[in-house]
């Protein structure tokens, strides 16, 4: 079961998302779990921030770094990369 | 039709939670 909440909207588009990337990268598995990989990187990240677990010094990986990171992989995928920046807050 | 994985659910769970605080930013 999905915490489906009451953002039906954010996860239908979601959705929609992950399946384009999983058609578009079908001959590549590697590209699909290289961006789980960085999705899941984030948001351990964010909840480490949240509460305080994050340990001193060490520096969270930023929106911008993430939206890089997918940039590198989603390599002239320009349409696919555009619509991960509606995702990410502060793309 | 969709036929997700456990882990496509994952990332559809982790974009719209991103989707979700982007738009409380706004």
């Amino acid at each position: 079961a999905m915490p489906l909440g009451s953002q039906p909207v954010e996860f239908n588009h979601a959705i929609n998302y992950v399946n384009k990337i999983k058609n578009r990268f079908q001959g590549q598995p590697d590209v699909y779990k290289a961006f789980l990989e960085i999705l899941h990187t984030y948001q351990k990240e964010q909840r480490n921030l949240k509460e305080g677990l994050s340990s001193p010094g060490s520096q969270p990986l930023t929106e911008q770094e993430v939206y890089q990171q997918v940039a590198k992989l989603f390599e002239n995928q320009e349409d696919l990369l555009d619509e991960f920046g509606q995702f990410l807050p502060d793309a | 039709n969709y036929d997700l994985t456990p882990e496509d659910s994952t990332a559809v769970f982790m974009l719209s939670s991103m989707a979700r605080q982007k738009r409380d930013l706004l």
